[in-house]
């Protein structure tokens, strides 16, 4: 699940 | 990491360098927009909640206090700096960012990727970033001259903007499913916006004259 994840940019 | 990413955030970095620079060594903020500044503050105070929570890079979260300090201090500078606020083009910043903050915060409500707490601050933020530039181009226009120091901030400021979007193609073409599409939508409307200030960029470059937004 894509939405779950951290966001890695700024 | 890709290079378009890196290349990204570093003149976004160097934008509020410019900006800090321009202020420090001018104790001036004419030209700037506080509104502007202050949305700026609140983009990367809702976006990085994560910043104890959720642990991607020790660069990524340098850069998360660089910013949230950088945008702070320079609002503060603004507002409370004895010399520097005493330059500060109260009247030709007018534009209303109130509704657009709670525009923004109506669509994050409504469009996020999750309805959680950090998500729905996340897709806030990223949708006020979107606009937040908005209060500076309006007092640019109004102003009419715009100095180097100035010109050069939006300019950096675009050229941020502009290297993420290369950064996502890169990403789609070399990732198995990135689908960011709520950065990725609000990402093409915020470039947009710098179109206009790039091309009459280009044209005061070209010419080497004075950069003026028409009226």
């Amino acid at each position: 699940d894509k939405a779950s994840e951290v966001h890695d940019e700024l | 990491m890709n290079i378009f990413r890196f290349a990204g955030d570093m003149t976004h970095l160097i934008s509020i360098l410019i900006l800090l620079l321009k202020i420090y060594a001018t104790k001036s903020c004419a030209g700037i927009s506080l509104k502007t500044q202050e949305l700026y503050a609140l983009v990367f105070l809702t976006r990085y909640l994560d910043l104890f929570t959720d642990y991607v890079s020790l660069y990524n979260t340098v850069m998360k206090i660089v910013f949230i300090a950088s945008s702070l201090a320079i609002v503060w500078c603004m507002r409370r700096h004895p010399l520097v606020r005493r330059s500060y083009d109260k009247d030709l910043d007018t534009f209303r960012h109130q509704y657009v903050v709670l525009a923004c915060f109506v669509l994050a409500l409504l469009l996020n990727e999750k309805f959680t707490i950090q998500e729905v601050f996340w897709a806030f933020s990223i949708y006020l970033e979107a606009v937040a530039i908005l209060p500076q181009l309006v007092l640019l226009q109004r102003s009419g001259n715009v100095d180097n120091l100035t010109g050069q901030y939006v300019l950096f400021l675009g050229a941020y903007r502009g290297l993420y979007i290369i950064n996502w193609i890169y990403r789609y073409f070399t990732e198995d499913h990135f689908t960011r599409w709520i950065a990725c939508v609000s990402g093409l409307v915020q470039t947009g916006l710098y179109a206009d200030f790039f091309y009459y960029y280009y044209l005061s470059w070209k010419t080497n004259t004075k950069l003026k937004l028409p009226a």
